[in-house]
């Protein structure tokens, strides 16, 4: 499941500025976020299903669109720009390397992210002629 | 080459020239194979191409390439790591044996990969979690259309007979639609027992380095089929399914259904 993305993306996305303060002004730029959002949230819907996340986010998106006046059809917010490089290490461990992270987040762990669930494996190979 | 799906059918194939073996939204390899003899149906992989997509918060997209003669231990850039973000160690490549062997470790998407060369040639290994497997159907897109998911189209197999026995022998018979072009290749009894050296059990990889010693008479082949089962020792997550027995022949499409 993976809501933590469409949340962190979500708050990426808004937050460079206000949302809007009132419902007779709808931010057009929030309501893209929102329906990013909303769209996001639908495309882990099947793995998402019973996450306390997961439905907490629908149930924040649905409120925040009838707050703040968003329309459910229209555009979506741009792609979240790229994080810009981060300077060069004073003793990097190979060309073009970053230095060790042993704090990398949770997000980037698939085993601790997918929960108490054991994930299935596959295996797939190539060989010979 | 011979490909073992995600749904542990085995094939020998002939795509020759450029195939994706998994494009998701996490992952893209695409493999472009090479005839092995002028004139002959089987071809074996000269170059691979992967490419990890960008994952916010762990890794910006690194591309990792290796043909033949080159197994670079590093990312097309250079790096041997996912980058500048914050996670940017969860993807790491790792030199096993100098210009022979690399794995590639994705740990946000919990896949581990093994790129070899063994002769002229490469081999490719994957671990997948399902899911992953499963991301670009859920994102509702691609077509799924992979060799790792889908096998071979039907016209790309080869019809390699069970190999029980010498060519022409009542048991079986020689790999007729690759081996013709085939000048120098071995007896079969020789290659029967170069192959029973190293792969003791006559399981689809042994027949795959009989089938491989007929078409080409490249020794090395007996090592790819030898590595390749090695692989699926160490990724496969069912012990009791690392030998393979029956070989399939069988409508694209069923094999993703299947899973």
């Amino acid at each position: 499941c993976k809501i933590l993305k469409c949340n962190s993306d979500f708050w990426s996305a808004t937050a460079g500025g206000p949302s809007p303060a009132s419902s007779d002004d709808p931010a057009p730029e929030f309501c893209a976020a929102l329906r990013t959002y909303a769209l996001c949230t639908r495309r882990t819907a099947r793995t998402c299903r019973g996450d306390l996340a997961y439905h907490s986010a629908v149930h924040g998106i649905e409120d925040l669109m009838g707050q703040h006046n968003c329309s459910r059809e229209g555009p979506t917010a741009p792609p979240r720009p790229r994080t810009p490089p981060a300077p060069p290490p004073a003793a990097p461990a190979g060309p073009g390397d970053s230095q060790e992270r042993a704090d990398s987040p949770e997000v980037c762990h698939y085993e601790q992210r997918s929960g108490p669930r054991r994930a299935n494996y596959t295996h797939c190979g190539l060989f010979g002629d | 080459p011979h490909l073992r799906t995600f749904t542990d059918r085995f094939q020998t194939c002939k795509v020759q020239g450029a195939w994706p073996l998994i494009d998701n939204n996490y992952l893209n390899v695409q493999v472009t194979n090479t005839p092995v003899l002028p004139g002959s149906a089987a071809t074996a992989t000269s170059k691979l191409t992967i490419i990890f997509k960008n994952f916010p918060e762990c890794v910006d997209q690194k591309v990792y390439q290796a043909e033949m003669d080159e197994l670079p231990a590093a990312f097309a850039d250079g790096s041997r790591n996912g980058g500048d973000q914050h996670g940017a160690n969860s993807l790491r490549i790792t030199e096993k044996v100098s210009g022979r062997h690399v794995e590639i470790q994705a740990r946000y998407i919990g896949t581990t990969i093994v790129v070899r060369q063994v002769g002229r040639y490469l081999t490719f290994a994957v671990r997948m979690p399902e899911e992953v497997v499963r991301a670009e159907e859920e994102q509702g897109g691609g077509q799924g259309l992979y060799l790792c998911l889908r096998g071979c189209p039907r016209s790309q197999q080869i019809d390699v007979q069970p190999l029980g026995g010498p060519p022409g022998a009542a048991a079986g018979s020689a790999p007729a639609p690759a081996a013709a072009a085939a000048p120098d290749t071995f007896p079969y009894e020789t290659a029967a027992a170069k192959c029973k050296e190293r792969l003791p059990v006559e399981d689809l990889y042994y027949q795959a380095c009989v089938f491989d010693l007929l078409t080409t008479g490249d020794a090395n082949f007996t090592l790819a089929a030898y590595y390749a089962l090695e692989d699926v020792k160490m990724l496969h997550s069912d012990k009791d399914k690392l030998h393979l027995y029956d070989r399939t022949q069988e409508a694209p499409g069923r094999a993703a259904a299947a899973m």
